[in-house]
């Protein structure tokens, strides 16, 4: 990238090699689809730092939303520069952020045949572009491995940890050392989120009673209809889309104007939020020319994946997770508490129904504070390779709400250490052990 | 109850799903030139047929 501002805290020579990586990979399940990547390498370049993969959701929202204005290495500035971003993800592990599924970001095909509609499509796809990557970077191939995502990633991340655990008890390629994956604000169980939009709704006064015993009375409706989508229904599962999003659309027509994902803010006109950097950014020829992307142009957010994936919208994607679990793979889902459309309510009563060997172990589990700076950041419930957080003052983007948080939560699930009294990210050596 | 949902507010044009796209993307300020990147095959020198899976390269 042009002009990085060098920062005290990091390498001043801007133009060091940072170990910073884009291209495209040639999808073999495809007619002529290519797929667009960056790879950060840790900023500390440590040989033992684990892999993140982060999925952006949409569906059809590209990975650069979450890099630049979530957890990536850099912050897009006002003048077209950009800014060392100090609670980065890369502060902890090496990054990989995909534009996908296909035909969104730089990612491209020549062939419309290519555009996803469902899980198997987008984590085949997944797989081997990470089969590919291992390939070019056999060095990293034994590193921990977690995925990461937010929002409709709730669908992709246990779809894709599902398909690099089958691949790996098949031996199908290069064994991937998957340790965890954990879903942010995400959409998983339908059944059980759909149904909460109401009650979450009334809890936090965005409705009144009356207007939530009405909504109420759609429940059954969407319940029913979840049903008849099951895994793979399409034209059933489009149906159940449309019946199940007047509980969502209830909440919204009552609770005018309210920021859906962040309900103590108001969106100004149509605005919620301003990431027009982003595009103006990706679309300087300076750039382009860095990241080769030739004259593919940067689709931000795709409306044609976003149609394409609604008959998947309505499944169910939690009735893969007890298998991985069970084999000793981690899961967190975390919640800011400020979100609307993928509530911490709906997640936290999926988790607790989520049929494993651990449920009820889980269930009497207590609640522990998630502590950062000794302030406390959240909630926290775990059991065995399940933890479930509430994050405090976030909305549905809790690494760009509160990022030093979710760079300790990061840090302290990925070494396993979430259940005990977690550590201040930036309290290093002499200081990390007196708290241990 | 079928009437009593085609009365519901909520069934307003909002929820159907190709605007609902829309307004999620206008929401975040962005503009997209393209609803997807579907390009014609052979006009963009990244299509080459033959060549490596995967190409990569360093950026600064």
């Amino acid at each position: 990238f042009p002009n990085i501002l060098a920062d005290a805290g990091d390498s001043g020579d801007a133009v060091q090699d940072l170990g910073h990586h884009a291209g495209y990979y040639k999808l073999p399940k495809s007619q002529g689809a290519r797929m667009f990547y960056f790879f950060f390498e840790s900023r500390k370049k440590k040989e033992d730092d684990p892999i993140v993969i982060w999925l952006t959701g949409g569906p059809g929202c590209s990975s650069e939303l979450a890099m630049f204005y979530e957890n990536g290495p850099f912050t897009i500035t006002k003048n077209m520069s950009l800014a060392w971003n100090e609670y980065g993800w890369d502060q902890a592990s090496n990054l990989l952020y995909v534009d996908q599924p296909v035909g969104t970001g730089f990612s491209y095909t020549t062939d419309k045949s290519d555009i996803r509609h469902d899980e198997t499509g987008v984590s085949d796809d997944l797989y081997d572009f990470l089969q590919a990557f291992f390939a070019e970077h056999p060095n990293l191939a034994k590193r921990d491995f977690y995925i990461t995502g937010e929002s409709y990633a709730g669908h992709y991340i246990p779809a894709f940890a599902a398909r690099v655990h089958r691949g790996n008890k098949a031996n199908e390629g290069v064994h991937v050392n998957l340790k965890g994956f954990a879903i942010g604000n995400g959409l998983t169980d339908p059944a059980i989120q759909y149904p909460a939009y109401p009650d979450y709704a009334l809890e936090m006064g965005l409705i009144t009673k009356a207007e939530h015993d009405r909504l109420e009375k759609i429940v059954p409706l969407c319940e029913l209809s979840i049903k008849l989508c099951g895994t793979d229904g399409t034209v059933s599962c489009l149906a159940s889309y449309l019946v199940c999003n007047t509980l969502f659309s209830g909440v919204i027509n009552h609770a005018r104007g309210v920021n859906y994902y962040d309900i103590r803010k108001k969106c100004e006109g149509s605005l919620c939020y301003d990431f027009s950097n982003m595009e103006k950014f990706l679309n300087l020829n300076s750039v382009r020319k860095s990241l080769g992307v030739g004259d593919i142009e940067f689709v931000s957010c795709s409306t044609s994946v976003y149609s394409a994936m609604l008959q998947d919208w309505m499944r169910n994607l939690e009735i893969g997770i007890p298998a991985l679990l069970e084999d000793g793979i981690n899961m967190l889902v975390y919640a800011g508490e400020y979100d609307l459309i993928c509530n911490w309510l709906g997640n936290s009563r999926w988790v607790n129904a989520m049929e494993w060997s651990g449920k009820e172990s889980f269930k009497a589990a207590k609640e522990v504070p998630f502590v950062v700076d000794g302030k406390e950041a959240g909630s926290l419930k775990s059991f065995g390779q399940l933890s479930f957080l509430k994050v405090k003052d976030a909305g549905h983007m809790v690494p760009m709400d509160q990022p030093k948080a979710a760079l300790n939560m990061l840090k302290s699930w990925m070494k396993n250490s979430l259940r005990e009294v977690p550590v201040d990210v930036s309290a290093e050596g002499e200081e990390l052990v007196a708290q241990m | 109850s079928s009437s009593f949902l085609l009365n519901d507010r909520s069934f307003e044009i909002s929820s159907l799903p190709s605007s609902r796209a829309g307004n999620l993307i206008r929401e975040l300020n962005l503009f997209p030139k393209l609803d997807a990147n579907v390009i014609d095959g052979d006009d963009s020198t990244l299509t080459a047929a033959e060549g490596p899976s995967i190409v990569e390269r360093n950026f600064r």
